[in-house]
Formats: structure tokens, sequence, C-alpha cells
């Protein structure tokens, strides 16, 4: 699975996410990467959310929507929205990573796997990737 | 206001262990060459759709990753891809799943947003639409390599359960 996450000039938000899903599924299995509020998300009133990992979890817990809510209704910070929501998905026994940007710039990623492939850069000069 | 992007190659099991410092190299050029194409976006006043688009359809093209080309086998030794795209602005959003002709399933997935009434298409309809909508059709030998067919023939060998749960294959 590949995602990106962006905050434009004008301060709005955008996400996307492409997958080849799970190696060897089966029966059609489908996971969250297409599925809108479960792997991908957006809304300028919270964040743009990717994520990668264990789908079925994913799924259920509606996880780019939850962060979203989060954000929006509870007031909360995207990275403590987001690692919350990954330690739901853990407590189902799921693992995977997050990356998310907000209308005010920021960007950030959470994961409980070993490693995530992951970068990100802004208009104040970071640039970064990573793995571990 | 401040731009700013970031872009995931996928999460799994790799570790320092199983993965050497070519393979570190190799995968974080793959990952820079991603990041700047959504960075040059960003850069030059363009929006975040477009970043994030451009960003992902260079995952899609590079075959390091679970994605287009270099997506992982189904159990039967295909490739079913997804794919899906959300504009914050209005929360406009499209996607698509169970491709195995179309070459950039997120291009696919941003056609559905803004060339069709619907939100999510899937299998054979999505690609009757990809192919209405003029989009790049690729024989499947396009997403396959090697590397993931190994991966297969490892994963039945080994009867690791039907599917790779452990995400050991990203």
């Amino acid at each position: 699975t590949v995602g990106a996450v962006a905050v434009d000039a004008a301060g709005h938000v955008a996400a996307a996410t492409s997958t080849g899903g799970l190696t060897g599924k089966r029966w059609g299995r489908i996971g969250d990467s297409p599925l809108i509020g479960a792997g991908t998300y957006a809304d300028d009133r919270a964040a743009a959310i990717s994520c990668t990992g264990s789908g079925e979890q994913f799924m259920r817990v509606g996880a780019a929507h939850e962060i979203c809510a989060r954000i929006r209704l509870g007031g909360e910070q995207a990275q403590a929205a987001t690692e919350a929501v990954l330690a739901e998905i853990g407590a189902m026994e799921g693992v995977g990573g997050i990356i998310y940007a907000t209308p005010a710039g920021e960007t950030g990623f959470a994961f409980t796997t070993p490693g995530m492939f992951r970068g990100r850069a802004d208009s104040e000069g970071l640039r970064e990737v990573g793995i571990f | 206001s401040r731009w700013a992007i970031a872009i995931h190659g996928g999460a799994g099991a790799m570790t320092p262990e199983t993965m050497d410092a070519a393979g570190v190299a190799e995968h974080e050029a793959a990952l820079g060459v991603a990041l700047d194409a959504g960075r040059a976006v960003l850069m030059a006043g363009g929006s975040a759709l477009d970043a994030v688009c451009a960003a992902v359809a260079e995952l899609e093209d590079d075959p390091h990753f679970n994605a287009g080309r270099g997506a992982v086998f189904t159990y039967h030794g295909t490739n079913e891809l997804d794919a899906a795209v959300m504009d914050g602005r209005a929360r406009d959003a499209g996607a698509v799943c169970g491709l195995t002709h179309t070459r950039n399933p997120v291009q696919l997935a941003r056609a559905v947003m803004e060339s069709s009434p619907h939100v999510f298409l899937s299998g054979a309809g999505a690609e009757e639409f990809a192919r209405e909508q003029g989009a790049v059709m690729v024989d499947p030998d396009w997403f396959a390599t090697e590397e993931r067919w190994r991966q297969l023939q490892e994963l039945k060998a080994k009867k690791l359960g039907w599917f790779d749960a452990g995400l050991k294959y990203g």
C-alpha cells in the first residue's frame, strides 16, 4: 500500500491511497485503502489521512474518519488522535501505519509495525525519508 | 500559508535485520522521487489534490511498493488493485477496487470523483469506466514482479495461512 496526504498554500488538504492488497488474498477481499473513511479521508475542517496495515481492523474502526472526528469534534491534536486510533486498532490485534496533514501545515505519522516506508516535506525546508 | 506533504510506501514487518543497507538506500531513493513529485506541485502553487495524485502515481509505478507495478499477488496469482482519493475542500471523493488492467489506479479514482456521479466503482464495471475515460490500460504482466511471485510461492509453501495476515510482505 502507498499513500500521500498534503496541504496546499491555500490551506486545502487532500489524501490518496493505492494498493495491491494482501499477498494471497482470495474471494475478492478488499481492505481499507479504497474505503472512504477507513483507509483514506480528507476534510479541511480536520486533516487528510492515509492508512496502511491490517485493513480489516482499519475498516472496523473507520480509522481515517475517526481521526478527523477526534480533531474536529474533540479538539484533539492530529498526532494524539492518530496514535489513539492506532491504539484502538491494536486492541483488536491490528497493526499498521497512518500519515496525516493538517490545514495548518502540520504533517506526521504513527505506526505499530517494525517499519513504515515514509517521507515528508514542507515549505519551511523540511525534507526527510525513513523506514524504521 | 504553509504547504506540506507526507507520503508512505506501506507499513510492514521489515526490520534492519531483514533489509540490508542497499535495500534501505533503494527504498529511500524511491520514496524521495515520489516525495519530490508531490513537493514540486506544491512549490509551484498547485493543489493538494494534484500533489497527492502525483506522489502516489510515482509510487504505483515503482516496483518496490505494493501498488500498481510491484503489487502483491492474490492466492490465484493475479493482481487486484484498489485506490481512493479525497479532496478536503468539499469532501469530494473517488475510489476504485478490484482493477486488473488499469495502470495508475489513483488516477482512475480521481476520474470517478471528477467525471462520474459516483464515489466507488468496482471490478469489471470500474474498468469499463476506465476505458470510457481513456485511462492507460495495460496487460496484467505490467504489475507482476519476480519478487512478489517468489513471496506468494513462499507463503503457499509455508502454509502460513492462505494470506499474509502478518504483513510479512507489505
